[in-house]
């Protein structure tokens, strides 16, 4: 089982969006797929669908043996969810002292190929348990200039937790997000990126697209909402790749 | 003395943005403005020009009676800025059981019209203790689906702050952010959240404009980067709307 944190601590730079789109790719090219929703704002779990939702996440941190309990189904095939609920909100400071609560969980879990983990936007205790359970990582990164500025300390901290709490995790990569070619901008961050992050930046590259943004409100990934659209083009694309790399860990 | 909270959980809605460009108007307007950056990510500090800074508002919450000694100017007149550094990450944890002690940093504070505070994207200890030191909040809403979603549970939190560690804490406004008029989506963005805050919405939207992300590279508020630019007129305009508001207050 592929355990893949989507991580980054800037806010906005797509990580609810490419876990989603991404799971749902994977899955539907026949992985069994588990998107595990590590925010309280839980944006993936309203985007796949689920508002509302009472037990989740949470309540498998307390109770990993009955995890498979709290997993929903989705409108893809072979896409399932854990929920955030919440109370998720609290558990941040429940789990500053158990940095391996989330890997723990996963220890129980059986029957699928990749999990797929959506973090909130902080380097928190909710963060670093993603760390410790992932066993690859892939950083969204927008083309802006903040989110270029935070990539260093990003990468510092997965240098110490990879020093520390999890020795066997690998940055799968980084995958450029909401890239408008049009402006100076995105091509300046694109070309600086890749000049300094070399092969672990993915070929694909995220568009500004308005057709992701508007999957979420009608509960589909965008392979369901809008397939051909370029968004969606993009991370079939990156699906295929991923799946190249996780091969090779 | 008004302090105002730009707060959001909600990841890249345009909290740093709103918070150095409204500030650089009023400061260009005469008053005298002091830009607290309560982000680890340090993006305000950046943004106005400062990198590498050792000494900041983390110094600042340990030694209150010194906060002057740690305040930097910035490149616009009457704008002072109360640095983020790296420091601040430790102090989440650190500030969990002192939810007054921006507060308190404020008390022995003078000088100033207006202090503008930056929040991180999250509902944590830091942004907590915006939240009970503020008079007033600014709610920056992208307008997108997520960012529409969320707000709810903002505004619940703001009550329950309100009922509990500061009643004198009012919701100045919310501004519409990265307002693409050409998208279905942000129409309907708009039209539902007036119908449901109707006057807490300021009238003053700001559209998506590169010019805005483009700033932050130059070290520059938008008004000294591009002040012709329709980023820039709209938020001279949010600017006065502010300074209305906040009169009343
Ligand atoms: N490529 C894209 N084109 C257009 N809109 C996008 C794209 N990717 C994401 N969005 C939209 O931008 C906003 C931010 O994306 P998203 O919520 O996925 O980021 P995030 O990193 O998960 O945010 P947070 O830090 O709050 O968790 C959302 O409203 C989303 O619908
Ligand atoms: N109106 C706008 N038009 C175009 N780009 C914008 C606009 N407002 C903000 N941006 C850009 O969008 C990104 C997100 O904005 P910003 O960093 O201000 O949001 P934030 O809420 O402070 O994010 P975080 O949650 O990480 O603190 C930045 O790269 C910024 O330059
Ligand atoms: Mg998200
Ligand atoms: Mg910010």
């Amino acid at each position: 089982m592929r355990i893949v944190g989507i991580v980054n601590q800037k806010g906005g730079v797509g990580k609810t969006t490419t876990a989603i789109n991404l799971a749902a790719y994977l899955a539907a090219s026949g992985k069994q797929v588990l998107v595990v929703d590590l925010d309280p704002q839980a944006n993936a779990t309203s985007g796949l669908g689920h508002r509302g939702v009472t037990r989740g996440v949470y309540d498998a941190l307390g109770e990993p043996t009955r995890t498979q309990d709290f997993v929903v189904g989705t409108s893809q095939d072979n896409l399932s969810l854990l929920p955030a609920t919440p109370d998720l909100a609290g558990a941040a400071v429940e789990l500053a002292d158990t940095p391996y609560a989330l890997r723990d969980l996963f220890a129980g879990l059986a029957g699928y190929d990749v999990v797929i983990i959506d973090a909130p936007p902080s380097l928190g205790p909710l963060t670093v348990n993603v760390l410790a359970a992932a066993n690859a990582l892939l950083i969204p990164l927008q083309a802006e200039y903040y989110a270029l500025e935070g990539i260093a300390g990003l990468m510092d901290t997965v240098d110490r937790v990879r020093a520390g709490l999890n020795p066997a995790l690998r940055v799968l990569g980084i995958v450029i997000t909401m890239f408008d070619g049009r402006t100076n901008l995105a091509l300046q961050v694109e070309e600086n990126v890749r000049a300094h992050f070399g092969e672990l930046v993915f070929w694909s590259v995220v568009p500004r697209n308005i057709r992701l943004s508007e999957a979420p409100s009608h509960a589909r990934p965008v392979n369901q909402y809008s397939p051909l659209s370029s968004g969606a083009a993009a991370y079939k694309r990156l699906a295929e790749e991923v799946m190249q790399r996780v091969q090779k860990i």
